[in-house]
């Protein structure tokens, strides 16, 4: 996407279009572009090409500014996953099962979404692909209920690692969000000294600009702790990484990259970086 | 708001006519605006170009302000452009074959359920589900066929060939006294050949009625190269716009219908299956200005 030779005008002409184009969203590219024109100047550096490398260093810092979270401790973990409607995240939490019992950890899958038609029996497919076990009720029940039993059980059976698979909902459905905080408080007052606790929002790559919305929306009502992007195989280049970093500080944990089991990697930021100007 | 910064930008021009300059900068407002509301930048382009040529050569009306007179024809393209006000989405009578398709998580499954319930009055439909991938994507529609009050091909359900299981529902409907069938595919992205192919074969195994591209309002930029590989692929027919109960501006609706030219059929409105609507050019045009 980069062409070599060219003026300085082409260059930032070329590099609204490319983070454009790439979901960052018209606003933060022209604050970040205007950022970096600054430290262009102050630096004194000029022509096309020699802005071009100056940018993508620049990018490449601006990405390495938060880093993900370790999942683990001397206790219990919780990982409880959230994010609107389809964006991937029940076939996450069964990639991530599968992940950390390959690692060797102790992990129970919770069905939290109550609601979706299938939605248990999906999780319950995966948490046999990951071969974990998994606690879930019936339809219709209290999702406060399923992670209560959840916790319960790992506490007794000794699991290191829950991982709590919600509903989809939006973040501008007040009732919906009043649930997941409910459910987050459930959480937090079964958790002992020692356990750690992890909130991930699950972001589809394929999202335009709702998806900060939806970061930002979600990090106010639950403080998250870093967010997973999925579908990055996809011909969506995730743009919403750069202000997920660069405006909340929240760190890229995992992104995803298939449909499989093993389709889930830890995200590189310069590998992403490179990837928006292939 | 977008009325705020254009009347900010036009101020009080005395012309009797909106002069290229100032129309100029009115369009890079615009253009700021639709971009901001997630529309792909070469439509965002396309759309700017053809709004200029209108707004050029408009006498300035004595009765609005410019303000107003330059956001009416923006909001006028944009309805025209949107599939123009008036215009009625409507089913063929009869016999009637759906296919649906889309990306992953777009909300196929639950559209196929919506179109069946809001219309189970005038056909007798069967959902079929040919996703052989997902877990529990049959499971999930089998339920939402129960809610919805219509039939589903339980049959498929023991089958691990999508082509077998569409060609099995397509006589199993004609034997049944279905008049209306329904076919749910998994989600797909345009980069994946295979998958292209499979849903090229299914296209070919009915004679389809109508074949919906699914797409999630708040889907972004790439949208463009994903709806124009399907509707290259095998000719949609129309197109479905799902979650517009989100905050999303929903630009993507501006980007899917610039790139296909195919009428917008309905929009989905929420998780239940009552949350499905007509689709109206004006509400979505004011919705993407903001
Ligand atoms: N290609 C691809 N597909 C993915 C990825 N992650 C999830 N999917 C697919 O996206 C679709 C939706 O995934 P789900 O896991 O059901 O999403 P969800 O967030 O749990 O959806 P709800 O519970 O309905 O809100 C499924 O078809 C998944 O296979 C990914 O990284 N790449
Ligand atoms: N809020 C809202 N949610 C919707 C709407 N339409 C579908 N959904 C939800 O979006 C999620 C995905 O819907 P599905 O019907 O499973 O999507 P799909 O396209 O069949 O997904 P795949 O088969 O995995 O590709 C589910 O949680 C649905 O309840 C809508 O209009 N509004
Ligand atoms: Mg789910
Ligand atoms: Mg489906």
């Amino acid at each position: 996407l980069f062409r070599s030779r060219k003026t300085e005008k082409e260059f930032y002409d070329e590099l609204e279009e490319i983070l454009v184009t790439s979901d960052v969203g018209v606003t933060v590219t022209r604050s970040i572009v205007d950022s970096f024109r600054e430290l262009a100047g102050r630096q004194a550096i000029t022509g096309g090409e020699a802005l071009q490398s100056a940018f993508v260093a620049f990018l490449e810092q601006l990405v390495s500014r938060v880093v993900a979270p370790e999942i683990g401790g001397p206790g219990m973990s919780v990982l409880m996953l959230l994010g609107v409607n389809g964006s991937g995240k029940t076939t996450t939490a069964g990639k991530l099962a599968r992940s950390a019992a390959e690692s060797g950890r102790s992990v129970l899958l919770a069905a939290a979404d109550t609601f979706r038609a299938a939605a248990a029996d999906q999780l319950a497919e995966w948490s046999t692909r990951a071969g974990v076990p998994l606690v879930r009720q019936q339809a219709g029940a209290d999702p406060g209920a399923v992670v209560y039993d959840a916790l319960d059980a790992a506490r007794a059976r000794k699991h290191d690692l829950v991982i709590v698979d919600t509903a989809g909902r939006f973040h501008n459905r007040e009732n919906l969000v009043r649930e997941l905080q409910k459910i987050d408080k459930i959480v937090r007052s079964k958790l002992a000294e020692g356990d750690r606790y992890y909130r991930m929002i699950v972001l589809d790559a394929t999202a335009g600009t709702n998806a900060f919305t939806q970061a930002r929306s979600f990090h106010e009502a639950v403080p998250l702790d870093a967010a997973i992007v999925t579908k990055l195989d996809s011909s969506a280049r995730g743009g919403v990484i750069l202000p997920l970093i660069a405006d909340l500080g929240l760190p890229v944990f995992r992104i995803g990259v298939g449909e499989g089991v093993d389709d889930l990697v830890p995200f590189e930021g310069t590998a992403w970086v490179h990837s928006l100007f292939e | 708001q977008l009325t705020a910064r254009i009347s900010g930008i036009l101020g009080s021009f005395g012309n009797k006519k909106l002069t290229e300059s100032n129309v100029r900068d009115g369009m890079r407002e615009v253009r700021l605006a639709l971009l901001e509301a997630d529309v792909a930048v070469k439509v965002v382009d396309d759309f700017i170009e053809n709004a200029t040529a209108k707004a050029l050569g408009e006498e300035i009306l004595r009765s609005v302000s410019p303000t107003q007179q330059f956001i009416k024809v923006i909001y006028d393209e944009l309805v025209r452009v949107m599939g123009g006000a008036g215009q009625q989405f409507s089913l063929r009578k009869g016999k009637l074959n759906i296919l649906l398709c889309g990306l992953q998580g777009s909300g196929k499954t639950t559209t196929a359920a919506k179109i069946a319930l809001m219309h189970k009055k005038q056909y007798r439909f069967l959902l079929v589900s040919a996703d052989t991938y997902r877990p529990a994507a049959m499971e999930q529609l089998r339920i939402l066929a129960g809610q919805a009050g219509v039939g589903f091909f339980e049959q498929g359900m023991k089958l691990n060939n999508p082509i077998e299981i569409v060609r099995k529902a397509r006589s199993f409907a004609d034997e049944n006294g279905y008049n209306g069938l329904i076919i749910d595919t998994a989600g797909r992205m345009e980069v994946d050949d295979a998958m292209m192919k499979e849903i090229q074969q299914i296209s070919k195994l009915v004679k389809f009625d109508e074949t919906f591209f699914v797409a999630d309002a708040t889907a972004g930029q790439s949208i463009v190269q994903t709806v124009s590989a399907f509707h290259a692929q095998f000719n949609l027919t129309g197109l479905v716009l799902t979650k517009f109960d989100s905050d999303t501006r929903g630009g993507a609706a501006l980007s899917v219908k610039a790139v296909t030219g195919k009428p917008i059929a309905w929009v989905g409105t929420g998780e239940k299956l009552e949350d499905f609507e007509i689709f109206y050019p004006e509400r979505i045009a004011s919705r993407i200005l903001g």
